[in-house]
């Protein structure tokens, strides 16, 4: 990539991040997951899709498309949301997470 | 002497924080968003779209695809508990926001998502994809970098300023009576943001003071003109009107627009022609010609009755530069709902015959509509061609948005030149009479090397 993206990619890796919603007690449910951008990190403010939280409002789906409905309170999801965000570190370091199955996924030939 | 045994191989293609736990503060979704949303998708064609992570034919019940829809312009804010450690090393750049409007149609973006979400995070985090902004629609953008299920909420920024936020994936994959798009759909950052603003204002006190920690916008400051949509030559495209069909042209002299033939088949029949809509300028015309059924060439060539105001008339190509970036701009997908999109690719191949180039072909993301458009050299901004077709395989069914065809321009420019001086159909009508090995071409076959010699 030519050098005008160099810094536009570190910053966009900078800002990247993903986001998991669980249900407590149900490790079998879900995940639900999306991609997200770090607004803040102290304090840790992330913007990510709201499509992943759709299982746990209280009062359904059809509160997104209330007339007028511009923004729900954090209340509006079921006390059994869990929510786990994972980013990059700013500095580099040896490779941490733990070894997982990859679910669904998989690498035909071409 | 051995070297020292190596620590074992670990890879380093994603190193990542342990995750961190978060709190949902709002959801949120922008109003703008849906209200150009159901102006470019809503009306009758509305079953004809689909944006899934499941392909179209994967049969989806009604409700939860309605679902789907509800979701894609809802965004959420969390906030993110970290520890002291994480908190003091976490020191990155702090996100700036552009401008609703600051960026141009045609201007180079990057996404950044993790495809699949959390599944496989140590091999997909924050994984890159770059494209343009191929149109715009109030805060519903769109572009042609290709992204996958995953990466719904990831930030597109810009290439300068460096890393500025221009939107989040809403959509990233998006099918049209069942021919994949290539195009994902963006909500645009800034709005967004202000919506973010004004929910923390009113929610509880304890999370106003959190508005001061999100990020400013920068760049052109709000509320000047929407700038000029897209690169220069972007204005030369035009949308043609003959009837109920309507394609793509783009104006070859103030009072002359090239089209393609199968968007105005006749000759003599009455078209309308649209610059675009900033200036939402309509001139009547006349084709004044078309080539044969039979010809190679889909091309028909309409004279306006009056000059097309303040539409710049591009340079015609002389050479052609397989691999050069380029882009076709064009009336698909969304017609004459909002200005033509420009979508990147490159000039993937240059067939000729005889040494003389016939047939060009990109990898920018073509749409039923985009015939007859414009497709320019983004180094020189010089005209190559006029687009008029993308590839279908018969025996799947399925459509390739990003292999199709144009009609170099050195074909048509001696014809249109002569036309244009002298108000002779003589040149054009040569068209017509295309030799054999350009008709195998255009017919997808392979050009005989050499006549099959007789065995007598």
């Amino acid at each position: 990539m030519g050098r005008q993206w160099g810094s536009a990619m570190r910053a966009a890796e900078q800002a990247g991040c993903v986001v998991s919603a669980s249900r407590a007690g149900q490790p079998e449910a879900g995940p639900w997951s999306c991609s997200g951008v770090i607004l803040s990190r102290s304090p840790g403010l992330v913007l990510c899709h709201g499509g992943i939280f759709a299982p746990f409002l209280r009062a359904g789906r059809e509160v997104l498309t209330a007339a007028g409905a511009v923004f729900l309170p954090g209340d509006s999801c079921s006390d059994d949301l869990r929510l786990h965000v994972q980013w990059a570190p700013a500095a580099a370091g040896p490779l941490g997470g733990v070894e997982r199955g990859r679910p669904g996924l998989c690498t035909p030939q071409c | 002497a051995g070297l020292e045994p190596s620590p074992p191989a670990s890879y380093r293609r994603r190193l990542q924080q342990p995750p961190l736990p978060a709190e949902l503060l709002l959801l949120l979704s922008c109003p703008a968003f849906w209200a150009h949303f159901a102006r470019l998708f809503g009306d009758e064609t509305a079953e004809q779209w689909r944006f899934a992570s499941v392909a179209p034919d994967d049969e989806v019940p009604e409700d939860e695809e309605e679902d789907q829809l509800r979701l894609l312009g809802w965004f959420a804010l969390l906030g993110v508990r970290l520890g002291q450690e994480e908190a003091e090393e976490e020191r990155g750049p702090a996100v700036a926001v552009a401008p609703l409007g600051a960026v141009s149609k045609g201007a180079p973006l990057l996404v950044c998502g993790s495809p699949f979400g959390a599944f496989c995070p140590d091999i997909f985090l924050n994984t890159l994809s770059r494209g343009v902004l191929s149109n715009v629609a109030g805060p519903l953008l769109l572009t042609d970098a290709r992204c996958l299920p995953g990466t719904e909420g990831g930030g597109v920024f810009t290439a300068r300023p460096a890393g500025t936020l221009v939107a989040l994936v809403a959509a990233p994959l998006c099918w049209k009576s069942r021919e994949w798009v290539g195009l994902t759909l963006l909500c645009a950052a800034a709005p967004l943001l202000r919506a973010v603003r004004a929910a923390l204002g009113r929610l509880f006190p304890s999370t106003a003071a959190l508005a001061a920690h999100l990020p400013l916008e920068v760049g052109v400051p709000w509320g000047l003109p929407l700038r000029e949509p897209g690169p220069p030559w972007a204005a030369a495209a035009v949308l043609v009107e003959c009837g109920s069909v309507w394609g793509s042209g783009v104006a070859v002299a103030p009072r002359l627009v090239v089209t393609c033939r199968h968007v105005s088949p006749r000759e003599a029949a009455r078209v309308l022609v649209h610059s675009t809509p900033l200036k939402s300028v309509a001139v009547w015309g006349r084709v004044v010609f078309a080539t044969q059924e039979t010809c190679p060439y889909d091309i028909a060539v309409v004279s306006l009755e009056e000059d097309l105001e303040d539409v710049p008339i591009p340079v015609p190509a002389e050479h052609f530069h397989e691999g050069e970036a380029v882009s076709v701009v064009g009336f698909g997908v969304f017609g004459q709902a909002c200005g033509p999109s420009v979508t990147s690719g490159i000039l993937s191949a240059v067939v000729q015959v005889d040494g003389t180039p016939v047939m060009l072909q990109t990898t920018c993301a073509v749409h039923g509509g985009s015939s007859g458009g414009p497709l320019f050299s983004n180094r020189s901004g010089n005209l190559l061609g006029i687009v008029t077709s993308n590839t279908r395989d018969n025996s799947t069914g399925a459509t390739y948005p990003h292999l199709n065809f144009s009609i170099p321009i050195t074909v048509l420019q001696p014809a249109l030149q002569h036309y244009s001086q002298t108000h002779d159909l003589g040149g054009l009508r040569e068209l017509d009479r295309a030799a054999e090995p350009v008709r195998v071409v255009w017919r997808l076959q392979r050009p005989l090397a050499e006549a099959p010699r007789s065995k007598l």
